[in-house]
């Protein structure tokens, strides 16, 4: 079972999350340790390191359209800055006491810390990723919403119109995010949503061409060329609320799936 | 995107940070 839901943020941390566990054991099983490196110089590198990310995370904030990031991120940026004081902390403490307890324990702290942190903020910017998808699958649920009121072969060709480039950005947009997903399901089940709303959306266009052309021949058979056209509309939301749901899915949820 | 390039950099210095502070721990164990 992955432990980071998509391959961006598992490339990024899980390297690092492998160190800090390993660090965590070593401390854990040689409690009274060997004296301690001077490590000033890489925990500068990391407090720079902090200082660019808070610098962009700010910015990034400032400049992004999304209340939910605009409140979630700072909190992220807060925890890594915590965490990189402490290891300022753990380095001072060890150059008076390379054998100082206090210092190894802000050390671990420090580097959890960071983990968690940088954790946190990837998170909250993948979801402000995923957010953005689920906005124009919810343009596509709109078009959807309207397809039984059009009754005019050039209201059709708006509909069409207005509708192919939704599903166009939808269809580039899930299948991207497929691939960056680490649960096999989760791919499995955004790929087979998509195929069938490409598979769809062909046939509902000529349903409901047939519609109107029903609609202004006279009207026989229009009640099951409507119901035909809404089965199909039904069919698409449908895929599209199921597209949704899965694009908001970050962990794996055994029990759900057996 | 940028700000996923400076995670990529604190997660390299934090790595290393780490595997310098494990070197003197390793070898007692």
């Amino acid at each position: 079972m992955p432990v980071f839901h998509t391959k961006t943020i598992e490339g990024i941390l899980e390297p690092v999350a492998q160190q800090v566990s390993r660090l965590v054991i070593l401390h854990e099983e040689a409690e009274d340790g060997n004296a301690m490196p001077d490590l000033e110089k890489p925990v500068m590198a990391v407090s720079k390191a902090v200082v660019n990310l808070v610098k962009v995370g700010r910015e990034t904030i400032n400049s992004s359209d999304d209340p939910i990031l605009k409140q979630d991120m700072p909190a992220a940026l807060h925890r890594v800055e915590s965490a990189s004081k402490l290891l300022e902390e753990a380095s001072s403490l060890l150059k008076a006491d390379p054998y100082s307890q206090p210092a190894r324990k802000k050390l671990i702290e420090g580097a959890r810390g960071i983990l968690q942190g940088t954790s946190a903020l990837l998170l909250c910017f993948d979801e402000s990723e995923v957010r953005k998808i689920i906005r124009e699958c919810k343009k596509v649920l709109d078009y959807l919403a309207v397809a039984e009121v059009i009754e005019t072969m050039e209201d059709l060709v708006q509909f069409v119109k207005d509708l192919s480039p939704c599903l166009t950005r939808v269809s580039r947009d899930v299948d991207a995010r497929q691939q960056e997903l680490t649960h096999q399901v989760h791919r499995e089940i955004l790929m087979r949503c998509l195929e069938g709303v490409k598979t769809l959306s062909p046939i509902l266009i000529c349903s409901m061409k047939i519609f109107i052309q029903i609609f202004h021949q006279g009207g026989k058979g229009i009640a099951e060329a409507a119901e035909n056209r809404n089965y199909l509309t039904g069919r698409m939301t449908d895929e599209i609320n199921e597209i949704i749901r899965v694009l908001q899915l970050t962990t794996y949820d055994e029990e759900e799936w057996d | 995107e940028i700000i996923l390039e400076a995670c990529k950099s604190i997660a390299a210095a934090t790595g290393a940070l780490v595997k310098a502070a494990s070197t003197a721990q390793r070898e007692l164990v």
